[in-house]
Order: structure tokens, then C-alpha cells, then sequence
């Protein structure tokens, strides 16, 4: 039975698992990233397979940053400011960030700013 | 989000968390959802991240996410953040970093290298309590022992309350969303009173992966910012984590 006023606190819920039913979204795929390969090479693999979905949840970030700054100055500040920082960020993590905008041609400063998104967003 | 760790009566350790992202970040009128964790979901992957041909560790990941938020480093210990809101937040650690200042971690670098590098709970313990950070955040940490877990309360330069299992007072899990465990939760968003009342209904001799995992079914642990749930078994090396939907009427966090 729910709560019909928020917070909508359910009765404990038992036998959900394994994972079925409309509160299961699907199962998760599994990747290997080789710590041997150098750093930029390492989500090569991964990146493609995944570049559009990338490119689709960047573009979210530059739509919410165009209804913050409907100039514009916002996102042209991310692609050209935040690369200057990419060589302050601790190896080898700078590197990989490079592979993954490489590997999946959305511009540096946009994969920079969805890594360091957790300080940004405190915000 | 909501983070857990449970002991279960033969001393295994079960780990698992919600992970909820994009509060206020734009809202889907026609879907009722959120736009950024709408986006997120389909760049959830497991990683098996591997060096000289055996793992070193796991993690349930976002593609195009260098650092971690949720991981495993098998037999050893498990590894999720929470975020923490504080005055003294990340864009001042930011500016401190624009200016020069680079004493401290991003946070997502800090749980890769400790993911990568650490060789012990107790090790991944002291570098989460006391590498300075550029922002606030809980970090959950599991071990492979009895009694090893804890929640790890980080402002940008202390460690505060830390809080761990203590079998023998009855705490056989520890649980944290996103406030500080000695304070009550807003009241607008709390997520660790159902969360708990539903532990604590379980009881330690039930607990287990399944009933875990119907714990983080239970709206409003489940609401709208989730975007996966993942379960790990340190002793077994087992990480499995499963996307997440939250079928109308849903909290929206």
C-alpha cells in the first residue's frame, strides 16, 4: 500500500530481487578497462560504445548551462578555459580525460567539466 | 543517495548503494522525470578494471567518468561516496585551485586512487579521513572483516564523527544518505528513517543481498534521482548493479 501524499513512504518492499518489474530499468554492462595500457588508450574500448550516450548527457550539461547563461559565455568559457586546466589535474587521470575526448570527439572541456561536475555542482 | 553496509550473523559484509544525481537540473514534464539522470542511466557500466591479467578492482561507473563513486577492490574492501552539502563547498576548493592553492584531492581522483592503490581497509580508511579534499562528501567503506565499516563524514579538511559497526551494541549496519549521521535529516528529504525502519524490520538474521535490495526498492529510497542500485560481496568478490525506475507517484528526491 502507498502513501498517497509525498513523501509517499512505501510499506517495506520484499521479493523485489531478482530485479523485474517496473522499478527495474535494466541490467548493467560489463567492461574491462587494462590498467597496462597507457593512460589515454585505457576507455578507448569502453568510449565507443558509448560516445553517443555521451554526447546526448554532454549536450544536457550545455542546455543547462545555456539556460543559465542564455549568452552563451558559460559554454564557451567550458571549452576554452577548462582545458587550460587539464595538465593541473593529477596524472594519470588528466590523460585519460584526454583518451575519452579522443575517443568519443566531444571537445576536452566538456569531459573535464562532467568529471569535476561533483565540486562544480556544490555550487 | 543511499549507501549501506550490513554484517550478516556469519560476519559477511554486504555493500550496496543508490546512487540518485540531478536534483534541480531539469525536469522532463512529458516523461515526469529528470532530465540529467535520464541521461545518466544509459552510461551506467560495470568496470573490471584489470593489470597484469587479474582484476584490481570493480566499479559501477558513468562512461566518460575517470574517478568513482561506487567500487570494490575484491576480498579486500568496498568503496561509495554520498554527496555532502556544506557552506564551505567545492567551488571554494575550485577557486583555491584556480589560484594556485592544489594541496588538496577531487574528490573522484581521491576513491580511484584509493580503488587502485590501497592494499587494506585500513589503509583506504586513514587516506578517505585525512587527504584533504577540494569538497565535502561521506564516503561508506566496507572491509572483509567482522565490525570493519564505517561512514567517513569529510568536511574539506576534517574528518568528523566518524562512525563505524559495533556488532556488540546491536549496530549491525551502517547507513548513510546525505546528512550528517548525528544531525536529523531534513525532514522535506529524509530517506534514512524509511531506510532504516525497514533494516531494522529485516533484522540481521534476514539480511542478506535480496532483502538489501528490497530495502533500496522502498519509495522513498527509490525516487526519482535513482539511477542504478548496485549490491557487492567483498568475501565473494561480487559486484552486480541493476538500473533503476520509479513508477508515478514517486518522490521526485
Amino acid at each position: 500500500s502507498l502513501q498517497y501524499v509525498p513523501p509517499y513512504t512505501e510499506d517495506c518492499r520484499t521479493g523485489m530481487y531478482p530485479p523485474s518489474g517496473p522499478t527495474f530499468g535494466g541490467a548493467v554492462t560489463w567492461y574491462t578497462v587494462n590498467l597496462d595500457l597507457p593512460p589515454s588508450k585505457r576507455w578507448t574500448e569502453l568510449i565507443t560504445d558509448k560516445k553517443n550516450d555521451l554526447i546526448i548527457m554532454v549536450q544536457a550539461i550545455k542546455d543547462l548551462a545555456d539556460a543559465l547563461v542564455p549568452s552563451g559565455r558559460l559554454e564557451e568559457l567550458i571549452d576554452q578555459a577548462l582545458p587550460l586546466m587539464i595538465d593541473t589535474l593529477p596524472y594519470p587521470f588528466n590523460e585519460e580525460m584526454k583518451g575519452i575526448a579522443t575517443a568519443s570527439g566531444v571537445p576536452l572541456g566538456e569531459v573535464i567539466l562532467f568529471n569535476i561536475f561533483y565540486e562544480v555542482f556544490t555550487v | 543517495c543511499t549507501s549501506l553496509v550490513a554484517e550478516d550473523p556469519e560476519g559477511n559484509l554486504i555493500h550496496a548503494r543508490n546512487l540518485d544525481f540531478g536534483l534541480f537540473l531539469g525536469w522532463d514534464k512529458k516523461n515526469h522525470s529528470w532530465v540529467i539522470p535520464d541521461k545518466l542511466k544509459p552510461l551506467v557500466v560495470n568496470v573490471d578494471f584489470r593489470r597484469n591479467n587479474s582484476t584490481v578492482f570493480k566499479s559501477t561507473n558513468f562512461a566518460g567518468y575517470v574517478g568513482m563513486l561506487t567500487g570494490m577492490q575484491p576480498n579486500s574492501f568496498t568503496l561509495t561516496m554520498n554527496e555532502r552539502f556544506s557552506l564551505d563547498g567545492g567551488y571554494i576548493g575550485i577557486l583555491e585551485w584556480i589560484l594556485g592553492k592544489r594541496d588538496g584531492m577531487w574528490m573522484s581522483f581521491l576513491t580511484r586512487s584509493v580503488l587502485e592503490n590501497a592494499t587494506s581497509y585500513a589503509q583506504a580508511q586513514k587516506l578517505l579521513s585525512d587527504t584533504k579534499l577540494l569538497a565535502p562528501a561521506y564516503f561508506i567503506l566496507g572491509g572483509n572483516q567482522t565490525g570493519e565499516a564505517s561512514i567517513i563524514t569529510r568536511s574539506r579538511t576534517h574528518n568528523l564523527n566518524p562512525l563505524e559497526l559495533d556488532i556488540k551494541q546491536g549496530r549491525w549496519y551502517v547507513l548513510e544518505t546525505n546528512y550528517d549521521h548525528w544531525k536529523t535529516p531534513l525532514f522535506l528529504d529524509d530517506r534514512r528513517t524509511p531506510a532504516m525502519k525497514c533494516m531494522n524490520q529485516t533484522t540481521q538474521a534476514n539480511i542478506s543481498v535480496q532483502t538489501v535490495y528490497d530495502v533500496l526498492s522502498t519509495k522513498p529510497v527509490l525516487n526519482k534521482l535513482t539511477t542504478y542500485t548496485t549490491l557487492m560481496q567483498v568475501s565473494k568478490g561480487k559486484l552486480e548493479s541493476f538500473i533503476r525506475v520509479c513508477p508515478n507517484p514517486c518522490m521526485p528526491w
